[in-house]
């Protein structure tokens, strides 16, 4: 989508909202949990049968839901926490039988794995790391990227999952002096990892060698993006970020997502579309997933809202169901599917 | 955006900012 100016997007985009397609297919409800906090869909096998099951979490346990015919879907496995609570789900993209955890009180305190019952054994919970982690993402492979500390003593490592669960192999990665925010893996380039950091750049890694190859500042408009993807394409990095701390006094309405392109050899970077609120819908980015070429945010307002990261477009929102304000929302591992979650532990499949 | 505003584009970045940077 050509723009006149870097970092801005074609305005009348904004102004334009047509309502897109998200079709309510099913809901699950844990009624033993009275709050949830995250969610994610993933293949698992269950009794031989590789099923396209859910995961939710509320703060003291994670569950495990194989679908059932027309739409229902049935609880099969629990992992308990009774010390640390649960603060997100990590999914690794292309692991069947196992999630990952991230426990803490505000800061990530612990990742684990989690494994379901095999012939007659508990479901296991493996410790994979602990401490001040900053930040966690799950990778192709069975790889788990995570940060801790920050600054000068920050510690950014890769480990490789096991079939146990436990950790196969650590590589640390040499650290960019900057704390780490989000990391985001580069679609189509399993050797790269890209993460954003606090004093608004993007930094670019070699996983295999642990090389820190690019510091690319991306300018200060923006204040603690949050980095979700990165394509590569014709010797270019584009990269998806998102704006917790932008204004909703912006002329073009609220900034929620933006595409940039950064070329890795010159570190130049340039916006290519911006993704905001359609005029006199309020909110700022709260959380949110991307997939592919679409982009869903949960707004301080508690609506969802999907973009066409392509188009620059809103391409549907989701106000707040049965009186309720959206919490979360996860693009489906499995399907097309998009989950958004509340907090009394409702989850709605679209 | 333009290439322009980016400067000159490698198709082997990964590579190529693999052999120069510090291990």
């Amino acid at each position: 989508s050509p723009v006149q100016q870097p970092g801005m997007a074609d305005a009348p985009a904004c102004d334009s909202f047509v309502p897109g397609d998200l079709r309510l297919v099913s809901r699950l409800k844990d009624p033993s949990a009275p709050c949830a906090v995250d969610v994610s869909a993933l293949w698992w096998d269950v009794a031989g049968l590789k099923e396209p099951c859910i995961v939710t979490a509320c703060e003291y346990a994670v569950s495990l839901w194989k679908p059932l015919d027309t739409w229902q879907w049935e609880k099969i496995y629990s992992w308990d926490f009774t010390e640390v609570p649960v603060l997100q789900i990590v999914p690794l993209p292309d692991v069947r039988d196992l999630v990952c955890v991230a426990l803490g009180n505000l800061e990530i305190q612990e990742i684990r794995a989690l494994l379901c019952p095999s012939d007659g054994e508990a479901g296991k919970q493996v410790l994979l790391s602990s401490g001040h982690i900053q930040a966690v993402l799950g990778l192709t492979k069975r790889r788990l990227a995570s940060s801790r500390g920050t600054l000068c003593d920050q510690q950014v490592e890769v480990v490789t999952l096991a079939e146990s669960g436990g950790s196969k192999e650590k590589r640390l990665l040499m650290p960019p002096e900057e704390t780490v925010l989000t990391f985001a893996e580069v679609q189509g380039m399993q050797d790269a990892l890209l993460a954003s950091t606090a004093a608004n750049s993007i930094v670019i890694w070699n996983l295999k060698t642990g090389q820190l190859l690019r510091k690319v500042h991306i300018g200060d408009s923006y204040q603690a993006s949050v980095c979700h993807k990165a394509y590569s394409e014709m010797g270019l990095l584009f990269v998806v970020l998102s704006h917790p701390c932008a204004k909703e006094s912006e002329p073009a309405g609220s900034p929620v997502f933006r595409l940039i392109a950064m070329n890795p050899k010159t570190t130049l970077s340039a916006g290519v579309a911006l993704c905001c609120l359609p005029r006199g819908q309020p909110g700022r980015f709260l959380e949110g997933d991307v997939k592919g070429n679409l982009a869903a945010a949960v707004l301080t307002s508690g609506t969802v809202a999907v973009w066409n990261l392509l188009l620059g477009r809103p391409a549907a929102l989701l106000p707040p169901a049965s009186g309720q304000s959206w919490s979360f929302v996860k693009w489906s591992g499995t399907h097309s599917h998009l989950l958004a979650g509340q907090k009394d532990g409702s989850i709605f499949v679209y | 955006c333009s290439q322009a505003d980016l400067g000159p584009i490698s198709l082997n970045w990964f590579e190529e900012l693999s052999s120069e940077a510090p291990l």
